[in-house]
C-alpha cells in the first residue's frame, strides 16, 4: 500500500475538521 | 513476581525470529458455581495503600481479589447479580475503587457501579444506565461513554465520574444515524473518540464540544468489525480491528485482527497489516484485547493466540492448559501481565 492512496496528509486535522463540522 | 511455576512457551509461528513468551505467574480458581464471563485487572486503595486487584465476574457474583505475598490472591469483595446476569466488565481507567459493570442476556440492558462505603467497607451498587445499550467503554480522565438505542433514536452520552467515583458530570455525542457497535480511545490524541458501526462505517468524534467529525467507509469484506485501539500518528490514524464474523479463506485462513490506516481529512483508509493464525493452528476469533502493540485472542478452538503488531506476526500461541479450552484474554491495566481465564472459573496469570 501507498500513502499516495490517502491523499492529502494534515497534522492538524483534528482542528480542522472540528472547525468544519456542525456544532 | 517471580516465575515459580510452570513455564510455557511460545510457538513459533511461520517465519519468526523472534518468538514471544508467555511465563505463568501465578493463578487461581474462583470457586463460584456459575459460567466465568470476563475478569479485569484495576487499582484498589485499601487503608491508604493502592494495590493491583483482579476482577473476576461470573453470571450471577463479581469478585475483587487482592495480592498477597505468596503469589496468591485473597477475595475481599463480592457484589451479587441475583435478576439480571453479568455480561462483561468495564473499567474505567484513572478511577480508583470503582468498577463498571454491563448485566443483560444477550444484550446489555443496565450498566452499574459497584463500589464499597466508605465507613463500614460494605460492598453497594449503583444503577448508572438503563435501556437497550448497545455499547460501553470506560475511557481516561474517569470516562465513560455508552450508546443506547439504535438508528435515529440512538443517544450517545459521556459520564464522568469524581476522582472517589462519586458525583459526575453527564455530555451527550451526535449521533450518526447508524448503530454504534463499539467505541475505542485514541492513543495520542485523548479528545477523540471512535466508533464502528453495524453498516461498515468508523466514525470520529470531538469529546470535548460533542461534535461527529467524519465519517469512514471501510473494506465490506468483513462485517460487524470490532475496533480494539487507535493511535493517532503525523496525521493519520491507525485502527485496530478484529473480525468475528470473518469466514475462512484459502489464502490466509482466519483473519484475527487487520490494522488499517486512515487519513480523517480524506476519510480514505488503507489495510497495513492482517493478522492471521500460524500454520497449523485452526478457529475462528471468539474474543481479545489490544494494549499498545500487542494483541491478543481466543480463538474457538481453545487456544490463545499473541501478534505482535509492531513485528508483523504471531508471536506465541497457549494451548488449552489442563484440557480446559481458553474463553477469556485481558491485557492486565495495572502491569504487562496477561490475564487468561476458563468457563469453569480458573484464572491464569502471564507475563509475556
Amino acid at each position: 500500500c501507498s500513502t499516495a492512496d490517502l491523499g492529502p496528509i494534515s497534522l492538524n486535522w483534528f482542528e480542522e475538521l472540528s472547525s468544519e463540522a456542525p456544532p | 513476581y517471580s516465575t515459580e511455576q510452570t513455564e510455557i512457551t511460545d510457538l513459533p509461528a511461520c517465519d519468526s525470529w523472534n518468538p514471544g513468551s508467555l511465563h505463568l505467574v501465578s493463578k487461581f480458581k474462583n470457586p463460584s458455581s456459575s459460567c466465568s464471563v470476563d475478569v479485569s485487572a484495576v487499582w484498589w486503595e485499601r487503608a491508604g495503600v493502592k494495590e493491583p486487584c483482579i476482577i473476576t465476574a461470573c453470571e450471577d457474583v463479581v469478585s475483587l481479589w487482592k495480592p498477597l505475598d505468596t503469589l496468591q490472591w485473597e477475595k475481599v469483595h463480592t457484589w451479587q447479580f441475583t435478576e439480571v446476569p453479568v455480561l462483561q466488565i468495564v473499567p474505567v481507567p484513572d478511577v480508583y475503587n470503582l468498577i463498571c459493570v454491563a448485566l443483560g442476556n444477550l444484550e446489555i440492558r443496565e450498566i452499574r457501579a459497584l463500589l464499597c462505603s466508605s465507613g463500614d467497607e460494605s460492598e453497594k451498587q449503583v444503577l448508572l444506565k438503563s435501556g437497550n445499550i448497545k455499547a460501553v467503554l470506560g475511557l481516561t480522565k474517569r470516562r465513560l461513554v455508552s450508546s443506547i438505542g439504535t438508528f435515529c433514536n440512538q443517544q450517545i452520552q459521556i459520564m464522568t465520574f469524581a476522582e472517589d467515583g462519586g458525583s459526575k458530570d453527564e455530555q451527550l455525542l451526535m449521533p450518526p444515524d447508524e448503530t454504534i457497535l463499539t467505541f475505542a480511545e485514541v492513543q495520542g490524541m485523548q479528545d477523540a473518540l471512535l466508533g464502528t458501526t453495524t453498516v461498515n462505517n468508523i466514525v470520529i468524534w470531538n469529546l470535548k464540544t460533542g461534535q461527529l467529525l467524519k465519517k469512514v467507509h471501510i473494506d465490506d469484506s468483513y462485517q460487524a468489525s470490532i475496533c480494539h485501539r487507535a493511535y493517532s500518528e503525523m496525521g493519520l490514524l491507525f485502527v485496530v480491528l478484529s473480525h468475528p464474523c470473518a469466514k475462512e479463506s484459502q489464502a490466509f485462513g482466519s483473519p484475527m485482527f487487520q490494522l488499517l490506516v486512515i487519513n480523517p481529512k480524506t476519510a480514505q483508509s488503507v489495510r497495513v497489516l492482517l493478522c492471521c493464525l500460524p500454520q497449523g493452528q485452526a478457529g475462528r476469533f471468539l474474543e481479545g484485547d489490544v494494549k499498545d502493540h500487542i494483541a491478543a485472542a481466543v480463538l474457538t478452538s481453545g487456544t490463545i493466540a499473541i501478534w505482535d503488531l509492531l513485528l508483523g506476526h504471531c508471536t506465541a500461541v497457549l494451548p488449552p492448559v489442563s484440557d480446559q479450552n481458553w474463553s477469556l484474554v485481558k491485557w492486565s491495566g495495572t502491569d504487562s501481565h496477561l490475564l487468561a481465564g476458563q468457563k469453569d472459573g480458573n484464572i491464569f496469570i502471564y507475563r509475556y
